[in-house]
């Protein structure tokens, strides 16, 4: 049974990749911290997915274990050192976007099955490695909010 | 290659952190 922790990033996390692949049942964002990250991720994410592009063409990102893979290394690569703050935790998500797309250009068929494996693996990394930063740090609520709200 | 986009990543996430 997972924590209360890891099924709030979970659903983040879903509602992030839903709004990315422009699900058409998708309602309004169930919550402010929802809101304000469906819209800094994918401000952030229309700003850079042209310039990855050149690197992101050198991955085979082809399967869900593919871009499992290939997420782990990135993110590993991404924190080796040793720095963690509000804005790389944006790009966790908008990472996960990227990479959701990607296979969809690959016509991989992203079933609600393999949906649920990519929004586990995202959030799995970010409880296992960021989850007590994001506690120090004031959390979703008084952290993450105040500073991209309305920004 | 991962190592080039995880290292862009960073640079990304260290300049929004910036201008925020």
């Amino acid at each position: 049974m997972e924590s209360s922790e890891f099924r709030y990033v979970y659903y983040l996390v879903q509602d992030y990749l839903k709004y990315i692949l422009q699900e058409p049942e998708l309602g309004p964002a169930p919550s402010r911290v929802a809101h304000v990250l469906r819209n800094s991720a994918s401000f952030l994410q229309k700003e850079n997915e042209e310039i990855l592009k050149p690197c992101l063409d050198t991955l085979d990102i082809t399967s869900v274990d593919a871009a499992r893979r290939i997420f782990i290394q990135v993110m590993d690569k991404e924190f080796d050192d040793g720095n963690t703050n509000w804005g790389r935790i944006l790009t966790i998500f908008m990472f996960g976007g990227i990479l959701s797309k990607r296979l969809q250009e690959h016509k991989v068929q992203l079933t609600g099955d393999n949906k649920e494996q990519i929004s586990y693996f995202i959030t799995e990394y970010i409880i296992n490695t960021k989850a007590e930063w994001i506690d120090a740090n004031g959390g979703w609520e008084n952290g993450f909010l105040p500073m991209f709200e309305e920004k | 290659t991962s190592s080039q986009v995880g290292r862009r990543l960073a640079l990304i996430g260290d300049d929004i952190n910036m201008r925020y």
